[in-house]
């Protein structure tokens, strides 16, 4: 479950203050599967940023599972990040040096799963995705869309209890983004994964349970 | 104008060859605004880096305004690319050490306009696509959105006779979206330039005088 309580973010550039989030005031119960929409600029990814730890905000708090992460150390936020949040980033931050199969299990190896499980686990996922027949490529050698559903297999591998989306099928057709948005409906209804995305896209809308408008950094 | 006669491009990974585009015949007219749509990895942006000469092809040849891509030089084709074709890449390629503006210009100061014309034309078209006001930033303090756009912004400023667009809508809004379409086709009817646009979003496929359409590598 997510809360957010007051929530803001505000950039600074030389002396100039950029309001990014205006107090929002957000639930999120555990099992929801929630849109998030909202023009460029709007503040969604600062929002995401902001609930899975990877930024911290100027006022207000984020509570996941009823923990407030800025009472957290360092390690025990990390370890939140690692174990129960997988995050697909707007930009797919992939690594370059690394294949498709290397980048999904990279987080599996890192909480300790076996090899042979982290492989099988892999090849499971990018198959699901669509990319059976890719795992040995390296992100440049894939194409746009490829490129997204490998962060996004990479996210949802492991089964993290939340997953933070960052608008995953912007670079996919219709018919790759419902493939996409069914495995992921699946994955919410059977394994009672949380799912928060950021989107421009109608079609992720139509699969969201309920849909949440940001507008200035603020919700409306 | 642009012509493609019997275009094809195959990778090659290890041993294992990868056919991404097989015999496209296609024939662009000046002034035409054109969209090119189909599933991810079908081969739009393969198509799109063979036609800018960025990409050379297996077989087949491309030809711009009559010449051969083929035939020119190292020279002749990086100056035709410097003064003749815009690209907005789908990854949008901006330098991260230069703010949007620096970005927007550098393509002008490479081709020679003087300085001050140079900042007057980035101001204007960064205001264009909605960018008033970010002109200092850095891409990394820009959201997706606003990335996409100042990548836009590079490739229409010095008004070159072909824009080629790889998914230019991809990590914006429909309003957004619609005001950026709405620029480019008053571009297209001013200034006669001729854009062709890979796409999934209906939106773009909507402004566009003809759609094609392309399915595992051959157009359908
Ligand atoms: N450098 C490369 N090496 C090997 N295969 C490649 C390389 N670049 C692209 N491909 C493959 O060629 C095919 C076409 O890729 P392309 O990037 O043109 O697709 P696309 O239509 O632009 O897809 P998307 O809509 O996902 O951006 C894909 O199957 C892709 O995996
Ligand atoms: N590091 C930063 N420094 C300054 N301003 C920033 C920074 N990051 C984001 N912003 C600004 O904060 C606002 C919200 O950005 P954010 O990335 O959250 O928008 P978004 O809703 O995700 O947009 P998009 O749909 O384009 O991805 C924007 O106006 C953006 O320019
Ligand atoms: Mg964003
Ligand atoms: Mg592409």
């Amino acid at each position: 479950a997510i809360q957010c309580i007051d929530l803001g973010k505000t950039y600074y550039q030389g002396n100039q203050e950029i309001p990014a989030l205006k107090g929002v005031q957000l639930n999120i119960p555990k099992g929801d599967f929630v849109c998030l929409s909202g023009p460029s600029g709007s503040g969604k990814s600062t929002l995401l940023n902001l609930i899975s730890g990877l930024d911290q905000p100027t006022t207000g708090q984020v509570r996941i599972g009823g923990t407030r992460l800025d009472q957290l150390s360092k390690t025990q936020l990390s370890d939140l990040r690692l174990h129960r949040i997988g995050f697909v980033f707007q930009a797919y931050n992939l690594v370059p040096v690394l294949s498709a199969r290397e980048n999904v299990e990279l987080i599996m190896q890192l909480q300790g799963v076996p090899a042979k499980q982290c492989r099988q686990q892999a090849n499971s996922v990018l198959a699901e995705v669509g990319l059976e027949g890719l795992e040995q490529r390296r992100p440049a050698d894939l194409s746009g869309g490829q490129q997204q559903r490998v962060a996004v297999a990479r996210a949802i591998a492991s089964k993290p209890e939340l997953i933070l989306a960052d608008e995953p099928t912007a670079n996919l057709d219709s018919q790759t983004a419902e493939s996409l948005m069914q495995l992921l409906q699946s994955m919410n209804e059977q394994h009672g994964m949380t799912f928060l995305f950021s989107t421009h896209d109608p079609l992720v809308m139509n699969y969201s349970k309920r849909l949440i408008r940001l507008h200035d950094g603020a919700l409306v």
